[in-house]
């Protein structure tokens, strides 16, 4: 399970692709 | 008989409201574009609880589009931004908060700000099992699947680049070595749609009374 490029990050580069800490959600209408 | 409107109008300010001109002097942003957030603001503190301000459900709904469960990260950043720590966020706390995420934004400043958003239990360190509980929880919310021992790993090997004095924890000067060496780490801190907000949402762009 998990692709060999999920592997590779960094955990905190891993975290960074929860959608929930992508802000740009605030700003569509 | 007459009625009161529920929708925000322009000439009642939300409770909190600061001068655009002085938030500017604070912030990444111009005057313009502070007030281009202002109307953002209203839009988003009006959704639900109509008193001008930004309760957590509503920024939740403004993240996903639909009242989803709690999420870790979503409540994290709230906290964050709610500065004042009274469980909404204000205006001045919206945009100096956002500021944080303006792609021009000093990358000290990003840093700062990841590392609180990491800092789970805000002991001023980030912690293995700190790291380990938001994989866990960025697993949870994604369709990523990845194994015990597969996050297990990634967690030690970014540890063992992070952690350069070996204590099992995360510091901040270690944190800001890290972030230098690995750029990628703060990339959900900028967000482009910040660079020049009231080209990219003329909506949100009310007559402005100043030229920047």
């Amino acid at each position: 399970p998990g692709d060999k490029s999920t592997h590779q990050m960094n955990a905190f580069q891993l975290i960074g692709m929860a959608s929930s800490l992508d802000l740009s959600g605030l700003f569509e209408e | 008989m007459g009625c009161v409107s529920s929708s925000p109008g322009r000439s009642r300010r939300a409770p909190g409201y600061e001068d655009p001109a002085v938030l500017a002097s604070q912030t990444s942003f111009t005057v313009n574009e502070v007030e281009a957030l202002y109307e953002l603001y209203k839009k988003l503190s009006y959704s639900i609880f109509k008193d001008g301000l930004i309760h957590k459900e509503e920024f939740q709904l403004a993240l996903f589009r639909t009242s989803k469960g709690p999420s870790l990260f979503a409540d994290r950043v709230f906290d964050l931004f709610d500065l004042k720590r009274n469980g909404v966020i204000e205006f001045g706390e919206f945009v100096r908060s956002l500021s944080i995420f303006h792609p021009k934004a000093p990358e000290s400043d990003k840093a700062a700000f990841a590392f609180k958003l990491y800092d789970l239990r805000g002991t001023g360190y980030i912690e293995k099992e700190e790291l380990r509980e938001l994989v866990v929880a960025l697993l949870d919310e994604s369709d990523l699947c990845l194994s015990d021992s597969a996050v297990e790993e990634i967690v030690d090997n970014t540890f063992s680049q992070a952690d350069s004095n070996g204590d099992d924890r995360i510091d901040p000067k270690e944190w800001e070595e890290f972030v230098k060496k690995n750029p990628a780490s703060l990339r959900n801190m900028s967000l482009p749609y910040l660079q020049d907000i009231t080209t990219a949402f003329p909506s949100f762009v009310m007559h402005s009374e100043v030229d920047d």
